[in-house]
């Protein structure tokens, strides 16, 4: 995993912002706040309600946000 | 409550917004939640 | 708060059932998994979607399962 996804999970997710993601950049994470999706835990709340169904959750990412394969597996 | 049903979630947003009801994001599972708030609001 | 809910947070949630939530019991509990809320991890993601705010949570716990006041807050 990439650098900062292991700053990430180094200490607990808190507050900290959607961009805080490994994966979701500026773009991708203005895209994601706008919708509401503006911090970190809000994004993980989606993943648990996906019933942490990887496959789902990329989808649900590229249609949100517009992630790519890449971006969303980060 | 049916018309709520043909809102887009910008729509949905934008009354949430206009009302100042708390809230998240517009997903499957929140989405009825919404709804009601709004329908409860300009009922 | 009740023993239910501090044997609940004394270890990992991993796949608990949406029955060991303090505050739903058998009927609530099978109404939610109905609804594809069977495990306790599902519950706290949407929570999170909702963004932890506790009204909004305990209306939609209300209109999903049915749980009343005392339930919704346990």
């Amino acid at each position: 995993t990439s650098q900062k996804h292991r700053d990430f999970v180094a200490e607990p997710m808190g507050e900290k912002p959607v961009g805080a993601l490994a994966g979701i950049r500026d773009i991708l994470g203005k895209k994601l706040a706008d919708q509401g999706f503006d911090k970190a835990y809000v994004v993980l709340g989606q993943f648990l309600v996906l019933r942490k169904d990887e496959e789902n959750f990329r989808e649900w990412l590229k249609d949100t946000c517009g992630a790519n394969a890449k971006q969303s597996r980060d | 409550m049916e018309e709520y049903k043909g809102l887009t979630d910008n729509e949905l947003i934008a009354r949430l917004k206009k009302y100042s009801i708390p809230h998240g994001p517009i997903v499957g599972s929140t989405r009825k939640l919404y709804e009601k708030k709004v329908y409860e609001y300009e009922t």
